[in-house]
């Protein structure tokens, strides 16, 4: 029976049976997704069972993975910096084959919504590529910049383009992400609002190699 | 899993027939989130001659009940077997913890034919 199951296993595109060590909550993304599909009224034409049709990319394998990153330099950051933080994504679990076709990186911030913000609360941000072991080197140019105000409860970066040909180098993605105060803030609390980073993840999509062949046909 | 089948008379004819596939029947559901089972069916029934045209009958199988009801013990007749398939989507933890929302293909039959 288990050389059967890992043979049905094999054909699902699982290399061995998984046994989750923690039961992570199902982030709420892939929960509104799959109640979509689950939901929706079956189309006359046959879909396209190998495109992710919520972002509109080739695709049948959507991840979302954890930040196991830390804060950059363990000190208080001074000056205009407010935070610098190592983003690091272990992507192994991507199967030999696969083609990553979207990555959408997700800050999630703890604010206050009902609190409107006030002048000094334009932060900017800024993202590095980067090694595992550390900060990026001085003088590189940013993978992405944007100004943003403190009320945003969430925000999503397209990092499709980022990495190159859809391959992760070394199965692992580390950024670098740098937070600082914004041209006319306030000079008490420049970095107000900056403290409130709650979570970080990052959304794949990846073509598995059935998919490809398909396609290629 | 095979569920009873309906109040109506049972049909001997090719056709689908209800299967519930239940993960934990099969000792899967500590590692799928969702769905706990989903509604496969399977198909069953004969593909007799002469083969009606509601059987969905390729001509290799109107050829095959011929020679079968020329030759029963030489020939066996058509196997009755899936012909349209949907897919369905499922999430689930993999071995790095991670969850994955994955969309299989071919995995309800929807039509079986001979």
């Amino acid at each position: 029976l288990s050389r059967q199951e890992s043979s049905l296993l094999k054909s699902l595109g699982l290399s061995a049976k998984p046994s989750p060590k923690s039961a992570v909550p199902v982030p709420p993304v892939l929960w509104r997704m799959f109640q979509r599909r689950k939901t929706q009224p079956r189309p006359q034409e046959e879909p396209d069972s190998c495109r992710v049709e919520e972002f509109n990319v080739p695709g049948n394998i959507v991840r979302v993975f954890a930040d196991q990153g830390r804060f950059l330099p363990e000190g208080q950051p001074r000056g205009r910096l407010c935070l610098r933080k190592l983003l690091f994504f272990n992507l192994s679990a991507l199967e030999e084959g696969e083609r990553l076709t979207m990555a959408q990186l997700e800050l999630q911030f703890h604010h206050n919504s009902y609190q409107p913000p006030g002048p000094g609360q334009v932060l900017e941000l800024r993202l590095y590529p980067a090694s595992p072991r550390g900060p990026p080197q001085p003088g590189r140019r940013p993978l992405l910049e944007r100004s943003f105000v403190r009320m945003h409860k969430s925000l999503l970066f397209e990092l499709s383009a980022a990495l190159k040909d859809g391959k992760v180098p070394g199965g692992d993605l580390a950024l670098v992400l740098e937070i600082s105060a914004g041209d006319g803030g306030s000079p008490r609390s420049p970095c107000a609002g900056s403290d409130a980073l709650a979570a970080t993840s990052l959304l794949a999509v990846t073509l598995g190699r059935r998919c490809r062949a398909r396609r290629r046909r | 899993s095979s569920a009873p089948s309906p109040a109506v008379s049972p049909s001997p004819l090719c056709k689908p027939r209800r299967l519930y596939i239940s993960f934990s029947d099969v000792g899967w559901e500590n590692w799928i989130i969702a769905p706990q089972g989903y509604l496969a069916n399977y198909c069953g029934g004969d593909c007799p001659f002469p083969l009606a045209a509601e059987l969905n009958s390729t001509n290799h199988a109107v050829l095959q009940t011929m020679v079968h009801s020329l030759d029963p013990r030489g020939t066996p007749q058509p196997c009755c077997v899936p012909v349209r398939l949907s897919p369905i989507s499922i999430l689930y933890y993999d071995n790095s913890d991670n969850v994955v929302l994955r969309h299989y293909e071919d995995m309800v039959v929807d039509e079986c034919g001979c």
